[in-house]
């Protein structure tokens, strides 16, 4: 399930934005226990100025982003502009019974997206 | 080690977790112990998250490719059953000796690149009463089994000071050596005794828990964060 991005495209400056995995949906959920799913969320939104630079408490700018959305604004047809990925991830940890009937706790680590940049 | 992925998202999903391939069909329902829920429980950060961005306090402070409750580097934890029927080696019974039982762990879902950080044998016991409120003084003994019903060397003696509570041993460097990967299977004979008296318990429960780190889902950029 993903958020709907309002007005179809890209759709605003970039962020994250919401988009849940649920295990029910790939047919695991008779050997998953928990979670049921998680929140993968994914980075999307415009990276020209001045998106492309971070807000109070975002993440830290590339220099080389910035130097991109420039050149961008000035010669829209020589570079395009930065891509919105993901900035900072977090694990996540899943429980669930294995071919031997076995529990295991697996840990992934970079599975959820927290916050995008533009780079 | 995987075969090729079949086509479709959900096998790609799967192979990108490191698994070969999803069980077939619904695993025999069994409880879920409470030492693996409680591992889950304290790892998994999403149990609080809300909206896209936002992360529970302390949740990034745990460090990667590390299981903090065992205080041991590692990803995956395995709870496995113990696959042996626990009946007693008659010829010990026979003998008037308290039972010795074999106890069997099937670790062939533990990949060859997986390095193993611990192996806690967990045992329950049980017995009349009397036996039961017998503190102190009972001494575990643990052996390789050997073909037939043989018992191989002594791997490990340890004492025990009360029944009331799962009696622990540790294996890894007992059972099998540190640097060396987790065996296919592990075969056990198991003795407890009391050094005063000649009473005698019943094994009632058996268990691994079996610490590992794979490699290959420790990202060198997550180390480097630790």
């Amino acid at each position: 399930e993903a958020d709907p991005v309002v007005g179809g495209g890209p759709g605003g400056s970039c962020r994250a934005r919401r988009l849940y995995v649920s295990f029910r949906e790939v047919g695991w959920h008779r050997w998953v226990i928990a979670p049921r799913g998680f929140l993968a969320n994914y980075c999307q939104g415009h990276c020209s100025l001045p998106a492309t630079l971070p807000g109070p408490g975002g993440p830290p700018t590339l220099n080389h982003a910035v130097l991109r959305a420039l050149m961008y604004s000035a010669a829209p047809g020589a570079a395009g502009l930065p891509c919105c990925v993901p900035a900072r991830l977090s694990p996540i940890s899943v429980l669930f019974f294995d071919n031997s009937d076995n529990v295991v706790l697996r840990h992934y680590e970079d599975m959820v997206v927290d916050e995008c940049g533009c780079r | 080690a995987c075969a090729p992925a079949a086509p479709g998202p959900a096998a790609a999903l799967l192979q990108a977790l490191g698994l070969c391939d999803a069980p077939q069909g619904a695993p025999k329902p069994r409880p879920v112990p409470p030492v693996m829920w409680r591992l889950f429980r304290r790892r998994d950060p999403q149990e609080a998250r809300v909206s896209p961005g936002r992360t529970p306090p302390g949740a990034t402070l745990r460090r990667p490719c590390h299981v903090e409750e065992l205080g041991v580097a590692g990803n995956i934890v395995r709870h496995v059953p113990d696959r042996g029927t626990r009946a007693g080696i008659p010829e010990s019974a026979a003998a008037g000796q308290c039972s010795r039982w074999t106890v069997v762990f099937d670790l062939s879902a533990v990949e060859p690149t997986e390095q193993p950080s611990r192996a806690r044998l967990e045992l329950r016991f049980a017995a009349e009463e009397a036996a039961m409120g017998i503190e102190g003084d009972w001494e575990l003994s643990l052996a390789q089994a050997a073909e037939g019903t043989g018992v191989g060397p002594v791997l490990l003696r340890q004492a025990v000071v009360s029944l009331g509570t799962p009696v622990r041993a540790e294996l890894l460097g007992a059972a099998w050596s540190h640097n060396t990967s987790v065996p296919r299977s592990l075969h056990l004979v198991l003795a407890l005794r009391h050094r005063a008296t000649s009473a005698c318990v019943h094994l009632a429960e058996a268990s691994l828990l079996l610490v590992t780190l794979d490699p290959r889902l420790c990202h060198p950029l997550a180390r480097l964060r630790r």
